[in-house]
């Protein structure tokens, strides 16, 4: 199964805006961080 | 009867098992070529406003995957992880499954293994809380346990970039159809509608270009998608929804106005300047803990059901099928949260056919069952319902990070 997120988050841009903390392929457990503003 | 036995000869034939067996494969694929036969003379080609009907393409293996009665197959495996087991098997047993396919036994809640009846249970155990801290410092945290396959930045028009070479636009994955017309776009700056001279709508860039709505900015197996049915199919839809007052009205061409604007006001964004649609693919594999939670402080607002196929969802097939997540059942939950419009969609798959909401009763999934209760749209191939009444104030379902949501169980 799967989850797919889709979300409107504000740009990045002269290091603020959303920042992905995980990459492609990574193993997550539930509550992990997967991103930053 | 001694008699009778011991004189009757026994004469023994052959049985024309693979005889039968050609017949219902020979009959099994006549029916699905008429169906498609069907199909196609229904999908009128020279008709411009035709739906395009998603279906499966790809090489051999998907052709032959499709012809599989995939869903009767899951609800079978279903049935059949329901049947209770001895409980002198079921610690060894599970401890089997564990073994094979990666299961920490440790992190559940409950240790006991006696106590879970059969493998469906075990599958939907639930973890303890403190193995699992939900990180406070972040902005979405992971909504379960699992594998990142992709996360990224939804380019102009609704496209999602992935790995392996799979493009596919969230129109479809979220309202299901690709529509050759003029159609809605999220609250988001990124692509904007407005009226011009001649009073028609249009879609314009933040530079200003005219985004053509005819502009097929997908293209997935020879069916292409046009911008932004994002979450909501086409505009006069949303103009339905609107006009019916079944949601307070939001602006034209909002996504608001399929997610029940205004009454989110304190959802309004906090932080000005440009925004981008973001996404993230998390696959969970068979060993993985089941249930999933909430990513982050938001408020569900409308739930739509699609009652897709049930292929596998396995990282092979994603790369075999384009087109996977829009065609497999899924749970499409549209919202917003402080920084604007925020969707979570569970997908189905074979082996874990039932998608549950803790807080929608009224959903079934992988049922033999039509949608009945929800209202379904006609033309968009969904059940859709609405959390108005969850809280009035939010007009929605108001979750907090890490809050249990549901799960995916077995069949």
């Amino acid at each position: 199964s799967t989850i797919v997120l889709v979300f409107e988050a504000p740009e990045r841009k002269d290091g603020k805006g959303f920042k992905w903390t995980v990459e492609q392929g990574k193993t997550v457990k539930m509550g992990e961080a997967l991103g930053l503003v | 009867l001694k008699m009778a036995w011991d004189d009757t000869p026994i004469k023994w034939t052959p049985i024309p098992v693979g005889l039968g067996i050609t017949y219902l494969g020979f009959k099994h694929y006549s029916t699905v070529m008429s169906r498609e036969r069907q199909i196609a003379e229904e999908e009128d080609p020279n008709d411009p406003q035709r739906k395009r009907r998603i279906r499966p393409t790809g090489p051999w293996q998907v052709q032959i995957l499709s012809t599989l009665p995939l869903k009767a197959l899951s609800r079978l495996w279903g049935k059949f992880n329901e049947i209770p087991l001895p409980v002198i098997f079921r610690p060894f047993g599970f401890k089997l499954y564990a073994f094979i396919f990666g299961v920490n036994i440790s992190e559940a809640k409950n240790q006991d293994l006696k106590s879970y009846r059969n493998l469906a249970e075990f599958f939907y155990r639930e973890i303890d809380p403190a193995v699992r801290p939900i990180d406070k410092s972040s902005a979405v945290v992971s909504p379960s346990d699992g594998k990142v396959l992709m996360v990224g930045e939804v380019r102009e028009g609704g496209k999602v970039e992935n790995v392996k070479g799979m493009t596919y636009s969230l129109d479809a994955l979220l309202s299901g159809h690709g529509e050759t017309k003029t159609s809605s776009h999220p609250s988001s700056p990124a692509i904007k509608f407005g009226e011009n001279e001649n009073g028609t709508t249009e879609a314009t860039t933040p530079g200003g270009q005219i985004v053509d709505s005819h502009e097929e900015f997908a293209r997935m197996n020879g069916i292409s998608y046009t911008v932004g049915e994002l979450f909501s199919g086409t505009e006069d839809h949303i103009d339905a929804k609107a006009e019916d007052q079944s949601l307070p009205p939001g602006e034209k061409g909002d996504v608001a106005a399929v997610v029940g604007p205004k009454s989110t006001s304190w959802f309004r964004n906090q932080l000005e300047g440009p925004k981008r649609l973001y996404f993230a693919v998390i696959y969970l594999a068979p060993g993985d803990y089941h249930r999933f939670h909430s990513p982050t402080e938001w408020v569900v607002e409308t739930r739509r059901h699609f009652a897709g196929e049930l292929f596998s969802v396995s990282p092979y097939l994603q790369a075999l099928l384009p087109s996977l997540f829009i065609l497999n059942e899924r749970v499409v939950l549209l919202g917003r949260w402080k920084h604007g419009f925020f969707s979570m969609t569970p997908v189905g798959a074979t082996n874990v056919g039932s998608i549950v909401l803790n807080f929608d009763r009224e959903l079934r999934t992988n049922s033999l069952t039509k949608d009945t209760k929800a209202d379904t749209l006609e033309g968009h191939g969904y059940a859709e319902a609405h959390y108005q009444l969850a809280s009035q104030l939010l007009s929605g379902h108001p979750l907090r990070r890490g809050e249990e949501m549901g799960g995916f169980r077995l069949g």
